[in-house]
């Protein structure tokens, strides 16, 4: 399960923030444009999304937050998650993934500490059975999508979720 | 984990057509292997109760969000994922269907972790923690949490939508 | 009606400019012309209070709406159609925007005639006439009507939610 | 505005309905899958819609109520929109369109009684203001469409309005 989540000049999250879940059921409530589905698209990139589509971004660098009345744009952003594993049975009982970018390009990749590559995060995040095709994320106006898949995509969603 | 595929579509395939029946009283549901110009793939089925089988597409805007949280739901069943994220699936449903898939979620949520982000109140009381999102005039979110004990009534703020 | 172009933006880009003035207080909006690869175009700009001008993919679903919505009120109100058919447009607005939207929809309603299909309340409470469609168990729909003298508080059903 | 819709045979409505519309706030409001979109897709049919697809439809044929439990298909569908207009100025004061599908594949139009081809019906409804790219009808679930317009698309929609 997600264990937490830390933010910082992550679209609208220009401070630090940081979210600890429990098990069952977490809810995030707020008004319409107060930075719910920003919270979503930060563990969507934490978990390796690679395209700024799929985060509302025209390109990558306009997730890093780019200011607002009497406050300056910042110059990266970076995201923090925590997931801890069933444990035993050799899964890795605690995984720490981090993302960066800064506002010049630069991109970096965090493991539990270790500068490491995309592949790694997306080679430890798959033994978690986190992977791009899951439906694990259903993001905001895409609930009906499931419903309308083609056969092999559905087919795709089922071979991931195994 | 080198899972036949038959295996995961008879997993998966039971809990849909149990998750069907909790969301569509009387209604019946299946998950159907098909193969179309030589491509393998599957099929979602469903024809609630005092309907016939038709084309999905036919089906009103609630019904088919409901269709595709219980395919979601069969997954975490048969497959659990670490984690669901869910923004916003229930904006389709009208209140009856909100409380019977709110409910489903409940029952998973001792097995299953979940992540719902929400501005509707019936959503907001299934929660064991709660995150308020705010937004400040200078344009930053503000996050505060609250874990529950399952008694969040006197939460609801003026842009969260009662029912 | 052989009216210029520039005319119509401009009437219709003054009340755009106005509605969004009512539905994102403090917040502004216009209508622009622009000419991408040779082709005459318009686009639209919307910079909620509080915040900086940036694409309109990164507003968030409830701002999304409420700017389509700004631009559909603004041509009613420049150049009405004969009716506005609306099928449950309010779906991704929490309950203080979807007041301030029937707020805009009732001071129209003088002039211009609105078909708001919803299972909201807040919706059913603005309404002059009111239409009830159910289903049976033979899968056959029925109307009910009811004129209204503006006073539908007894007609909240279980599937209709609240605010 | 609109004044009626008699609908019969269309879609879940197997039995005939009427609608009598008044000025202001005219609200649609029920259950899921009781039948409201339905109401709203009775009128682009009558406003000459053919594309299956924005009716949801597989095929036009679709529209026909094709049964249930205990109860038969149908072997026509017709729908019946009146429309008054502002009156004056050489305007219609009223306008009747009827559209009709049978099993068969037989198609057919009505202007205020007689018979008549789609082209005069489009012809009838443009006087009135009533277009293919207005933006009088949202559907369910493409309210945010508008914002994703292309600036062409939303140009034309400002034309057509005109
Ligand atoms: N790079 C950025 N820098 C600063 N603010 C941003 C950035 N990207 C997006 N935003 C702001 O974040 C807001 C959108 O937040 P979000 O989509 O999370 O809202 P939400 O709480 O999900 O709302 P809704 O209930 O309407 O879905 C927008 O108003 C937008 O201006
Ligand atoms: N040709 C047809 N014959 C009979 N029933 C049909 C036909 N086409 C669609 N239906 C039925 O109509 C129902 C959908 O109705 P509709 O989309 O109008 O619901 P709705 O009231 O808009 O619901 P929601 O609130 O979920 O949007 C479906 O359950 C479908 O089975
Ligand atoms: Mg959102
Ligand atoms: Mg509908």
């Amino acid at each position: 399960m997600l264990t937490r989540l830390s933010l910082r000049g992550f679209k609208s999250f220009a401070e630090p923030v940081e979210l600890r879940f429990g098990p069952g059921v977490n809810v995030i409530v707020g008004p319409n444009g107060s930075g719910k589905s920003n919270v979503a698209e930060a563990i969507l990139w934490a978990l390796g999304e690679q395209r700024p589509a799929r985060l509302r971004a025209p390109g990558m660098q306009d997730v890093l937050f780019s200011g607002g009345p009497g406050r300056q744009a910042v110059g990266v952003a970076e995201v923090t998650m925590g997931l801890a594993g069933p444990g035993g049975e050799g899964r890795p009982a605690e995984l720490e993934v981090t993302r960066r970018l800064t506002r010049a390009g630069d991109a970096g990749y965090r493991l539990n500490g270790g500068r490491c590559r995309l592949l790694d995060v997306q080679d430890a995040l798959a033994t978690h059975g986190l992977g791009p095709r899951s439906l694990s994320v259903i993001r905001q106006g895409q609930v009906e999508a499931v419903c309308a898949s083609h056969p092999a995509e559905l087919r795709a969603v089922l071979d991931e979720a195994a | 984990v080198a899972e036949g595929f038959d295996e995961v579509l008879d997993a998966v395939g039971r809990r849909f057509t149990e998750v069907v029946g909790l969301l569509f009283p009387g209604g019946e549901g299946r998950i159907r292997p098909v193969a179309l110009e030589g491509e393998d793939g599957v099929v979602v089925e469903v024809v609630p109760a005092g309907k016939r089988p038709r084309a999905l597409s036919l089906l009103s805007g609630g019904e088919r969000s409901l269709v595709a949280l219980a395919f979601c739901l069969a997954v975490a069943m048969a497959r659990p994922a670490p984690f669901y994220l869910l923004d916003e699936v229930e904006a389709a449903l009208d209140d009856v269907n909100l409380r019977r898939f709110l409910g489903v979620v409940r029952r998973l949520a001792g097995d299953t972790q979940f992540l719902l982000i929400t501005h509707q109140q019936p959503t907001v009381e299934t929660a064991d923690t709660l995150f308020g999102v705010t937004m400040g005039g200078n344009g930053v979110s503000q996050v505060l949490a609250r874990r529950l004990d399952r008694n969040p009534e006197g939460a609801a703020r003026p842009w969260v939508r009662r029912a």
